[in-house]
């Protein structure tokens, strides 16, 4: 007889840890301070913060490989209510908006507390001060996994001296620092190449700090919620939207749930979908969703995703980047026009790197970035690589195998479609390979015309 | 101010779907056909039952590009009080045991019926006569996004006329049947392969019936539910145990709560560990679980898992399979001992078949398997990719590119370790990639012999 039961979402990520990452031991660690890295920038830029970002690692025992990880910012904290389900919940956040944000999932450090939890048995420790508040809170959780709730062992509140905010967070993982020390180093550098306004310290078990300071003060404009495309939805969407939207009249409804729908529009869309423009939403019955679920989808006059909710790099700070770790010959860099998936807006950005202290090799070198993220792992699953080494055709260019050539490729969304949740490589869909396709050609003319200037000024130097 | 909330876990798989193989509309039909199947296996051949499986595949609208999909099985069936949260809760199923069965997530068919219930609200069909059971109940069922929970719109029962039993799925989802053709019948054909003791039928929406019938009316011996290894202990394992088995000393609960763990090889260990045997497990403190995980881990007295819970092909199947899909001149299978990781047993099987009807490629052509399931996709990600193209000097054995040469792996474990809940790939673990080094080469020696031979027959020929 069959055995049925439910899991927790805890339990569920638990017991399929791997999926998540944390596969082994330096996987584990890799993925721990990735994880806290990347919720302190999300509390810092998408705020307007210039982030200061401090990182450890030590080694907490002897006898076992455990490794203690904190990261400490001076980002917008979080409410005191707030924290026992942000860090003993999984599946709980403050993500799960139409914005472009590090985090999506509302499992990350969630993730990296269970395995701690499991592996050392030690609770994480979470010290805030949210934005503008007088106090600090300090707490020790543990994960109740089989109910996915937090347990809280300890919760202080202190009265600050002195105005700040900020969060710091430390766990203790079972890890293998000599595995994931140059893939951890790695992530810290590449995720200051693409914050040159951030001032990060990162300080490794074996002693040694890595200083990446600020050189420059200027923050790229936060990227604002939004509202749903009309070409982004299905029939539980619309369910959703109809329920949580006040609205009289379907044209009402179509003008508040999303963006891009201007009054014009919706009733040229009314028109173009035989639907009367005063019938109640609520009204509608699963037929009439679907059908005007298919026709939302299927009408051209909605203005294209606009890109408020995005926040591109721009062509200043990859170049920059690269011209900072790889010192090229040549360097040039392509910011897109906002694009869309499935009523998601997104923007493609490339960097191409040439000559000068580049080794040369048989394949480009590839810094894969989406939402600012720096990705290490499965680079040949990923849709960058596909582009870049079987839609390129580099000899049209002027490159030929073995070349010094190296490619930054960054895609930033609403919602990167990552594979797996453990963020490493970007799938297949049509129109961000489309995109990422364009933006390499863009670059690589530019590459052309550089190295076809530089042959001439060669031949005219033997002559 | 941020935005605190909670998902259920089928608020997260609906907004997550690429990450479950839900990417678009072909890589969907061929996901819902999939898991479909896959539990459509588990209820038979799990249960020492021949499979009589039937598929279709039928075009259901000439609007919209939606398609029915029916699996009909001769089954266990499931219990009435189960169809609903087996098929309206995400996280819930029968699989979360130590056996070898395809499925193990609690998530395969809700993510099917998810999918078509946004792209066109149809409900899943459920009919299912339970084993022994005198009759036949029909559901038609919706899944409560927000709630994680089933909506039952409709629960008929029947008393049968004559004795059967067995289970009848049928969802209606937006697909591509033009793309998703060649991979479906592939996936199709690819399991009939290893599974010669089922009966198959399949027809598409072109209205062609792809018939793959039973060639050997042998099944293998089903793999039984085992208890978990000390090998794969963590502390919340430990936790679980203790307090769901009834031991009064520790000595007892080692003995009851792991499977290669006898008395005398429970003194021993205590001894290792400087435990005293007759402590209350309740009473052990989380410092103690933690030193009880270690040392588990660490002793070597235990004996290695065993195989029983676990359901190899054979060699004799993989030959067969290989042969009658690719008629090559040369084949050869190797089915390895138990091996392990993390606790968890596992076996890797490879076939070798070489030239006849192959022909020549620059790589070899690889077919891979786990848990029976063959896998389509994310070639490139998988760990039998890497050891076949990377950690196998094929000189060594004979060959040369091109070369007419294909390779077929097998992966079976109590959990096997995929890369995500799509099941498409495997993970690098480090046991599992030295199994398969070590069945491949021992299966090319056997090639290498091979072709050593041919080649002096044909030097003696010339002269
Ligand atoms: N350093 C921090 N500063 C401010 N808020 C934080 C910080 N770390 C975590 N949080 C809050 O805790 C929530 C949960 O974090 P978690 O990493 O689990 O999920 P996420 O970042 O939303 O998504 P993801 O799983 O993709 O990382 C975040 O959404 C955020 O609101
Ligand atoms: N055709 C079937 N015959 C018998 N039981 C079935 C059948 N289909 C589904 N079930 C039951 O429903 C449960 C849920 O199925 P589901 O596919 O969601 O999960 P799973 O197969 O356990 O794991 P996975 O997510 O890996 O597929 C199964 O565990 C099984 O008990
Ligand atoms: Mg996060
Ligand atoms: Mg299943």
């Amino acid at each position: 007889p069959e055995k049925f039961k439910s899991l927790s979402p805890a339990e569920f990520f638990y017991r399929n840890r791997e999926i998540a990452g944390f596969s082994n031991p330096a996987r584990a660690l890799y993925q721990t301070v990735r994880e806290l890295v990347e919720n302190a920038l999300d509390a810092t830029d998408c705020y307007g913060i210039l982030p200061t970002i401090q990182v450890e690692i030590s080694r907490e025992s002897n006898e076992a490989p455990h490794y203690r990880v904190t990261v400490a910012d001076n980002g917008i904290g979080i409410p005191p209510e707030h924290v026992p389900q942000a860090f003993g919940q999984v599946l709980y956040g403050s993500k799960y908006v139409l914005k472009q944000t590090r985090g999506m999932f509302g499992l990350g450090v969630k993730m990296a507390i269970l395995y701690g939890q499991i592996t050392t048995g030690k609770p994480v420790i979470v010290e805030t001060v949210p934005y503008r508040s007088k106090y600090k809170y300090s707490f020790k959780i543990l994960i109740d996994i089989e109910k996915n709730q937090p347990i809280v062992l300890e919760r202080k509140v202190r009265k600050l001296k002195r105005r700040r905010h900020g969060t710091l967070v430390s766990v203790v993982v079972e890890g293998d620092w000599g595995r994931a020390k140059s893939r951890i180093i790695e992530y810290i550098k590449r995720t200051a190449m693409v914050a040159p306004y951030a001032n990060i310290y990162f300080k490794d078990p074996d002693g040694n700090v890595h200083h990446y300071p600020r050189v420059i003060r200027k923050l790229p404009p936060p990227p604002k919620e939004t509202k749903p495309h009309p070409h982004g939805v299905d029939i539980e969407l619309l369910k959703t939207l109809i329920s949580n939207i006040e609205a009289n009249t379907l044209l009402e409804f179509l003008i508040k749930a999303f963006q891009s729908v201007g009054e014009k529009a919706a009733k040229e869309f009314l028109e173009f979908a035989k639907l009367d423009p005063n019938i109640k939403p609520s009204e509608l019955s699963i037929d009439d969703l679907k059908y005007l679920a298919m026709k939302l989808k299927e009408f051209n006059g909605f203005k294209s995703p606009r890109g408020t909710s995005l926040s591109p790099l721009g062509e200043e700070i990859i170049e920059a980047g690269l011209k900072q770790i790889l010192k090229p010959e040549f360097v040039v860099a392509v910011t897109r026009k906002p694009s869309a998936y499935s009523g998601h807006p997104f923007i493609v950005e490339v960097g191409i790197a040439y000559g000068g202290q580049i080794p040369p090799a048989e394949t480009p070198y590839l810094y894969r970035f989406a939402n600012k993220i720096p990705l290490l792992y499965d680079e040949k699953a990923d849709v960058a690589w596909k582009v870049v080494t079987e839609e390129i055709d580099w000899r049209n260019y002027g490159v030929t195998f073995p070349a010094p050539l190296a490619i930054l490729t960054h895609i930033c969304s609403t919602k990167v479609p990552y594979k797996g949740v453990g963020k490493e490589s970007v799938a297949e869909v049509p129109e961000v390979e489309r995109e990422l396709k364009n933006a390499i050609r863009e670059a690589a003319r530019k590459l052309k015309t550089y190295i076809s200037k530089k042959m001439r000024e060669l031949e005219a130097k033997k002559k």
